[in-house]
């Protein structure tokens, strides 16, 4: 599995490619439709948060939830002004 | 700024190089 070490070895858009590639999956079963930006914006977090997420379901869950609002509401925007 | 709201939040593809992360290691 994915450790903190692993991770400093890398370089930091590795690092967010190997966490990208372990959230993708996961974000996928929890939020089918939007899973590709919900990873996108979830990699824009601090790698040890996205650490955390991969080992604890629940912020995952949350983190997804939230990040599906604040999409949700950036294309609402991008729409109304089109 | 504000000129790239549109093409935000990049897309994670599994398998793609990840190019959402700006520039830190070109």
């Amino acid at each position: 599995d994915l450790k903190a070490t692993v991770l400093s070895a890398a370089s930091p858009g590795e690092q967010k490619e190997m966490l990208g590639e372990r959230l993708f999956p996961l974000v996928q079963a929890i939020q089918p439709t939007m899973s590709n930006k919900i990873t996108g914006m979830l990699l824009e977090l601090e790698n040890s948060e996205l650490l955390h997420m991969l080992e604890s379901p629940e912020s995952l869950r949350s983190m997804v939830e939230e990040a599906v609002e604040v999409l949700q509401a950036h294309q609402a925007m991008d729409t109304s002004y089109k | 700024n504000g000129s790239s709201s549109v093409n935000w939040p990049p897309e994670f593809r599994p398998g793609e190089p990840w190019k959402g992360y700006p520039n830190i290691d070109p």
